[in-house]
């Protein structure tokens, strides 16, 4: 454990809760993608099945039980309890278009040849564009809320210190792992545009609104 | 060199 890793997860679980937050407090889920959480969801999942079989620390089983059951409860929220809110017409990415590539690739670039192992690889590379239907539906619709902006901020400074925390377990551990760093180069640029108009507009008490 | 490191990471 690092800085760089602690305020990585300190931000994603920041993230997380705000968006409960903000559907609980608002009573909608109105500019949330759908499918973006359903795809954190399919992450979480595949990721963190490795509770049933190997310990790391206490701190990491709390983490992956919150993560875990933020997003299922958030799904709960989205799809039965205020599924009237939900926007679905503007969230209209298709997700296969996600799902079949990173189950493919999870199958031609992986470390060791398990069903464990290509589901954590799976769940690597599905998180890295996960967060492209929500970003297509703020484009969509040409705004987001600024609480929504702040969970996206948090979400998407997450894995970019998750990258100095790689850059800084290569010199101090030699440990040097290229899926994961491919993955979180990737997912952290496709934030790229979004953190600048965040920069520019949110923190200077603006609403975010494309032009 | 080993993933296994990885895996200590959420």
């Amino acid at each position: 454990m690092n800085i760089f890793r602690l305020c990585g997860d300190l931000s994603h679980l920041l993230a997380i809760l705000l968006l409960l937050f903000k559907i609980w407090k608002t009573r909608s889920c109105a500019g949330i993608s759908g499918k973006t959480q359903l795809l954190f969801t399919i992450v979480y999942t595949a990721r963190y099945l490795d509770l049933f079989t190997s310990f790391v620390s206490v701190y990491n089983s709390v983490m992956k039980i919150v993560f875990l059951t933020a997003s299922y409860g958030t799904l709960y929220l989205m799809f039965y309890k205020f599924k009237p809110t939900y926007d679905h017409n503007h969230d209209s990415f298709r997700i296969l278009y996600l799902i079949v590539p990173a189950l493919v690739l999870s199958f031609i670039i992986v470390h060791v040849y398990t069903v464990m192992e290509i589901l954590w690889t799976f769940s690597i590379y599905l998180e890295a564009v996960a967060i492209m239907p929500q970003l297509f539906m703020v484009s969509r619709t040409g705004e987001a809320e600024t609480i929504t902006s702040h969970y996206l901020f948090a979400l998407g400074s997450y894995r970019a210190l998750y990258i100095l925390n790689w850059i800084y377990r290569y010199y101090t551990e030699d440990f040097l792992d290229w899926i994961t760093i491919m993955a979180g180069i990737v997912q952290t640029i496709l934030y790229c545009d979004f953190f600048y108009l965040y920069i520019t507009k949110v923190l200077k008490g603006k609403r975010l609104s494309l032009p | 060199k080993s993933n296994q490191l990885t895996k200590d990471e959420l």
